[in-house]
């Protein structure tokens, strides 16, 4: 009951950049997974480097980031992941 | 001597539904349902496309276990021979039966659906599924198209049917089978919309006229977005009536008036979807099972409707992965009915208006793979246990939690905290 509800999510790309089939990588092209932690307050997500032959994901390889605040950016349309430091939710995430 | 269970799943519905706040469609059954029900206004999805979703709420493992992120692997050959959920009930003594979209066809559950380990008799698909993407609408010039927006007379159509219609012919007729033979009975329900193409009867254009229908409130790229994060709605872009309007990849944007003709076929065909669902529920009420049937109604994923600058699933934004998800149980979420007493009449959403609130209501943050667990506690099963760090080895454990210890939580009523959020102005 005391625990903070959580929902994690994932999604896979072939690439940094958006490209044919950033939409549906076939797992053989997948290069990069996005990890998100959703409590009622923010969304974090990382997006990290990922390996298709032993589905292994490198959190020290980190792509890029996203930090959402619910109360004050419900659409999700200011991330805020590089103006705030996060390591407890990098500690969490894992 | 157990529940039985009507398990709809619906493919691509965000909660963009009178009883989760939303002020523009029209959701009359849906809402009928909610408001016997215990609704979840944060449920998330594990992953935002068909598959990988489906096979990971069936599962109950999350997409790390059973390595499908795309439509190209069969979980019991590729990563483990993990139990489902229609499979654990048949494993005590259910008769399940599948009609319509429940697995992701194909590959994904091995061309079967994964029958017989999931279900009972060989799963039901519509005939006309194989119209979906066919050149069926008609554009201004009487030509026919594969386009994305398409409302359709149905008369026209193949066989002059759509295939949510069937599939709800289809499941009224099992739950009319399962009544006469006294049979207690897991059947889910999986229906097609508003998955694209937005193909719907035309009539339901008339719910939401174009010039009311706005654009969405971030309609832009947003500024900090990574690159990595953002979906170039590759799929839509394919349709004819996209296609036909050049707009660049991958950022669009696409043209103001289309952007609203999409989210107007949207509504339209959450409000068919809503009809289809009113005559299961009607049906549930006509054959004198609704006091003995836990519902759950639920969604693969969501979808953008434009927010982000973006369209279609695809992404870990909220719109892409949040999903309604209900449970209806008898004598839980309602005090049980007198016999023949109705609780689901059917509603018709051109002369129906909002007004339905949710029985019960949670804002705890959940997610699907929580499915499997929560409906063995409901049906009363033995909720199958925690699985270890690894399990690629365990035919039979979850790796969400039961929900069902939030169904009777004293929620925090929202307004009472910090006002009225949208789920409570239903």
């Amino acid at each position: 009951f005391n625990e903070e509800p959580v929902a994690f999510s994932q999604y896979p790309r072939p690439a940094d950049a958006p490209q044919w089939n950033s939409d549906k990588p076939k797992l053989k092209d997948i290069r990069i997974m996005g990890y998100s932690m959703r409590t009622i307050d923010y969304r974090y997500t990382l997006w990290v480097g990922f390996n298709p032959n032993n589905f292994s994901a490198d959190f020290e390889d980190v792509h890029a980031g996203e930090l959402y605040m619910m109360e004050t950016d419900p659409n999700q349309d200011y991330n805020i992941y590089n103006n705030t430091s996060h390591g407890s939710l990098l500690k969490k995430i894992l | 001597d157990g529940m039985n269970i009507l398990f709809i799943v619906v493919d691509d519905l965000r909660p963009v539904l009178g009883c989760y706040g939303d002020k523009t469609v029209k959701s009359p059954n849906i809402d009928q349902l909610a408001s016997q029900s215990m609704v979840f206004s944060n449920a998330y999805a594990q992953q935002a496309v068909c598959a990988p979703s489906r096979v990971s709420f069936l599962t109950g493992r999350r997409p790390d276990t059973t390595r499908l992120y795309d439509f190209y692997s069969y979980w019991r050959v590729h990563a483990g021979n993990y139990s489902t959920m229609p499979q654990y009930f048949k494993e005590n003594g259910y008769m399940t039966l599948s009609v319509g979209k429940v697995f992701h066809p194909g590959v994904s559950s091995n061309y079967s659906d994964d029958f017989p380990y999931s279900w009972s008799i060989p799963p039901f698909h519509p005939s006309t599924e194989k119209y979906e993407n066919d050149k069926t609408c008609r554009g201004k010039d009487g030509k026919l198209y594969a386009n994305l927006v398409c409302p359709v007379d149905v008369t026209e159509m193949p066989s002059g049917t759509l295939p949510d219609m069937q599939s709800t012919e289809e499941a009224i007729r099992l739950l009319n089978v399962m009544k006469t033979k006294k049979q207690k009975f897991f059947l889910a329900v999986g229906y097609h919309k508003p998955h694209i193409p937005l193909r719907y009867p035309q009539e339901f254009l008339k719910l939401y006229p174009l010039e009311n229908i706005t654009l969405a409130p971030d309609p832009w790229v947003p500024e900090k977005l990574p690159s990595v994060a953002y979906n170039p709605w590759t799929d839509i872009r394919q349709r004819d009536d996209v296609k036909a309007l050049n707009v660049s990849f991958p950022y669009g944007p696409l043209p103001d008036d289309f952007q609203r003709q999409i989210r107007q076929s949207y509504y339209a065909a959450v409000s068919y979807l809503d009809t289809q669902v009113g005559l299961l529920l009607n049906a549930l009420d006509d054959v004198g099972l609704s006091n003995s049937t836990i519902v759950v109604f639920t969604a693969d994923h969501g979808w953008s409707l434009g927010e982000h600058g973006e369209w279609a699933k695809y992404s870990n934004f909220d719109v892409a992965t949040r999903v309604p998800l209900m449970f209806y149980v008898p004598g839980l979420t309602t005090s049980s009915v007198s016999e023949g007493e109705k609780i689901f009449p059917y509603l018709d959403p051109f002369s129906h208006g909002l007004g339905l609130v949710p029985q019960g209501q949670s804002n705890k943050v959940v997610e699907l793979v929580s499915l499997f667990p929560t409906l063995a506690e409901l049906a009363g099963l033995r909720v199958p246990p925690a699985c270890p760090e690894s399990s690629f080895h365990v035919a039979l454990c979850t790796e969400g939690a039961s929900i069902v210890r939030y169904f009777n939580a004293s929620e925090e009523k929202v307004e009472e905290k910090n006002g009225c959020d949208d789920t409570c102005r239903c």
